[in-house]
């Protein structure tokens, strides 16, 4: 089983639209996947048309610890099941604040988990579940977007992974630009800036593309959307062969 | 003294961009103002094109509570002075999560500043210093993407708002439709949406521009770097009448 989390302190940066269309691709691809939400905006499952729910908090709560097939809510895809967030999730963090081990607590949840493949959706905030994410996780993906404030947050999460390596031995998977609008300088610029620090560890962009923020809407992830879509494909080059979208994962 | 707390916990809707540029308006219009940065990421001095420093940390933190007046930097544009953040936030949210009266922190630090406005950036999360902002400002300011999970963040800042209605008379100042981009659908439906809902509480929108990322990379504000950028003086109708941009604040 392979752990993954997805962080950036950065807001907005496309964790979610990530972590949702990877979880899907993956489970389209016969992995047995589970997606965990540790975000209190619940912003999981409204990507997935489902309603939001306490399932972390019943899973989490110190002293309720819950198995985790009890706390699993279905996604309606085949081979994808969800652990889902809502409100609840800001006291769940508050508790587990004052708890003993916080930081093990996702690497217990998982331990007898029976997936191919977790992925771990974070919240826009350095918390004890953002933490945790990273003890439990074997690598994590950082989505930033072509701009000098999420590039430095970039940064900021390897600084943390940094002063974790005492208790986590999980390390940076990949670093993933979101965004990438061709046409302005701006963009190609921190691409080349990404590129020349972090090498080979920076994917092919994600391109700008509106059937992300459409497809949240009707609760649908891009492969049943739009699977032409171009965040999906990526560019085509004159060659013909097409580079960067998420379907180079 | 007017306090704004410029909040969402949705993540790079445009909050930081919104509080520095308001901060850095007001201050040319001779207005006394101080901006706080009550993020981690310390994005508020990036923009500036300051050092990132733990003034916050020293002001707030249990047992020291230094004065206002030994806490503030100067932003090198006149009439207007910062407090700034970075990663010590992050220990002083920790400390303020088991202090007494801690919703009171920024009311009680701000009782007898002599500014004239002071706006409070805040993090894209629900925590302690969220919480203290709304307790301490008189109005909200809530900008907000043009996409379904933005403005699900505009609800869950409602009701946030609504909860600590016992202690805070902070009410909603307005809701800021931020990276409106005229040639897609999903824009103008996701305005209209929020009109219909809102109705006059919602400004015209922020043009979406390239300006507001290139500026922060020369670490000024766009009223420096680019006086006639789109998300400055928004759109100019056939009439001639200019509609949305800063501009309007
Ligand atoms: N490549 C893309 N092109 C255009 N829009 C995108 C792209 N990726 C994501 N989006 C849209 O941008 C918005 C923000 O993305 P998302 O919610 O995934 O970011 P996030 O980092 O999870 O945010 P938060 O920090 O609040 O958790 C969403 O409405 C999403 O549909
Ligand atoms: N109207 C706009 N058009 C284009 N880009 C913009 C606009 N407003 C802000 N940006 C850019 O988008 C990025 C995110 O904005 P910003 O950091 O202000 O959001 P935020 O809500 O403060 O993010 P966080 O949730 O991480 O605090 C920045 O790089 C900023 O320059
Ligand atoms: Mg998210
Ligand atoms: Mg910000």
């Amino acid at each position: 089983m392979i752990i993954l989390a997805v962080v950036n302190q950065k807001g907005g940066v496309g964790k979610t639209t990530t972590a949702v269309t990877l979880a899907h691709g993956l489970a389209q691809r016969d992995y047995h996947t589970l997606l965990i939400d540790l975000d209190a905006q619940g912003n999981v499952a409204d990507c997935l048309g489902l309603e939001t729910g306490n399932d972390l908090y019943r899973l989490l709560f110190p002293g309720m610890a819950l198995p985790l097939a009890q706390g699993v809510t279905p996604s309606g895809r085949p081979r994808l099941d969800v652990v889902r967030s809502d409100r609840t999730t800001t006291q769940l963090k508050i508790a587990l604040g004052a708890a003993d081990m916080r930081e093990y607590v996702l690497d217990d949840l998982l331990k007898d988990a029976s997936y191919d493949v977790v992925i771990l959706d974070c919240a826009p905030s350095m918390d004890v579940l953002h933490t945790a994410a990273m003890v439990a996780a074997h690598y994590i993906l950082i989505p930033t977007r072509l701009d000098q404030l999420a590039v430095k947050g970039v940064r900021d999460v390897l600084t943390t992974l940094q002063g974790l390596s005492r208790i986590s031995t999980c390390q940076l998977g990949a670093i993933i630009p979101t965004f990438y609008d061709r046409q302005t300088n701006e963009s190609l610029l921190q691409l080349k800036h990404l590129a020349r620090h972090f090498k080979e560890q920076v994917w092919p962009p994600i391109p700008q593309d509106v059937h992300c923020r459409e497809s949240t809407r009707y609760g649908k992830t891009l492969w049943e959307y739009a699977p032409q879509a171009r965040a999906l494909l990526g560019y085509t080059h004159t060659r013909g062969q097409s580079v960067g979208g998420y379907i180079q994962m």
